[in-house]
Order: C-alpha cells, then structure tokens, then sequence
C-alpha cells in the first residue's frame, strides 16, 4: 500500500458516499445515469468475486464489501425508492455497445484463459468505459448538479492516482499489470474534458455547464 | 508456467 493507492481508494469511496448522498438528500437521481451505474454495480460484482478464492487484507475485504453493497445501494435507489426521479430520456447510450466488445475483449485478451480471470477482465476493460452513458446525458442535458459534478470529479480522480500508483509500484515493487495499466490509462483519459471543465467552472463557483 | 492469481488492488 503506498499513499497514492490509498488517497485513489479514499477518492473512490468518497465518490460513492456523495453520490448517494445527493440521491438521499434531494431524494432525486435526475442528472445521474442508471446505465453507468448498473454497469458499476457489474464491474464489482464480477472483479470482486475473488472475496470467496483469495483473502488479501482485512483492508481489502471490507473495501470490496462497501463497493458492492453500496453500488447495488445505488441502484435500489434509483430504480426503486426514487424511480419516478429518473431522468431516462436523458440516459440513451446503448450499454451493449459496450458490454458486448468489452466481453469479447476479455476473452481475447487475458492474462489467463479461467474463468475469474476472464471476470476480472472483463470488469477492468468495462470500468474504463463505464462512465460514457455517464458523460453523455451530461453532453445532452448540457449541465450538471454542482455535487454530481464533485461525485465525477471524485470517481475520475480515483483511476488517474491508480496510475501514479503503478508507477509508483512499477519502479519499487518491480509491479506491472498491462491490462489495468492500459484500462486505467484510457479510463482517465475519458474524463479529461469534465475535468477542464470542472476546473475552470466549479472551483470558480460556477455550476458545470457545457458550452453551446 | 502456471498463472498466479494476485489482484490485490481494488
């Protein structure tokens, strides 16, 4: 563990939490995709089915937990308890567009040819696009709440650490995973346009707004 | 050579 995988790890978390704090608080989810969601609540469940193989740390464990429990959370929220605040005429993008070149993918290109390692694959490449229907209701509503602006800045913030993680790990462990690498890499790539944004509009107190 | 599963990151 080395501070910048702990700092990612906290970033992520805390997207979480202000993501369903905004759901809870405004007991509303208008603005937040539940194709990106279900596609996170896929990713956990298929990388972290190794909580049954392999025991890493008790640290490991309860993070793997809180992801789980607290995206599937999400989406009781959002398809359940606040349904009718769900804005899907906003949320279009096509998930098998994804889902079925990102599985496709994962088979072709692994580190081994066994199931959990397929999964957890397949979850790493879905991950790094998971976020697209995400960015895209934003392109099309052409605005964002201040606080899901602040849930995505978090989300993004967690992968490009990774990446100071690995180089990190990279040089003093002698660790390289080309697989999460590459995913990562694109991952955060992806977010590069909100962060100008954010950047420029929300830390100056202006709310996310896309120009015309 | 066998592959050793050790994902320990999140």
């Amino acid at each position: 563990m080395n501070v910048f995988r702990l700092t990612g790890d906290i970033a992520h978390l805390l997207a979480i939490i202000l993501l369903l704090m905004k759901i809870w608080k405004t007991r509303s989810c208008a603005g937040v995709s539940g194709k990106s969601q279900m596609m996170f609540a896929l990713v956990f469940t298929t990388r972290y089915l190794d909580l049954i193989t392999n025991f890493i740390s008790l640290y490991n464990t309860t993070m793997k937990m809180i992801f789980i429990a607290s995206s599937y959370g999400t989406l009781y929220l959002m398809f359940l308890k606040f349904r009718a605040t769900y804005d899907s005429n906003h949320d279009t993008f096509r998930m098998e567009f994804l889902v079925v070149p990102v599985a496709g993918l994962s088979f072709l290109v692994n580190h081994d040819f066994s199931p959990l390692e397929i999964l957890w694959t397949f979850s790493i490449y879905l991950e790094s696009v998971a976020i697209l229907p995400q960015l895209f209701m934003i392109s099309k509503t052409g605005e964002a709440e201040t606080i899901t602006s602040h849930y995505l800045f978090a989300l993004g913030s967690y992968r490009a650490l990774y990446i100071l993680n690995w180089v990190y790990r990279f040089y003093f462990e002698g660790f390289f995973d080309l697989i999460a690498v590459v995913a990562g890499c694109v991952q955060t790539v992806l977010y590069c346009d909100f962060f100008y944004l954010y950047i420029t509009k929300v830390w100056k107190g202006k709310k996310l707004t896309l120009p015309a | 050579e066998e592959f050793e599963y050790d994902h320990d990151e999140l």
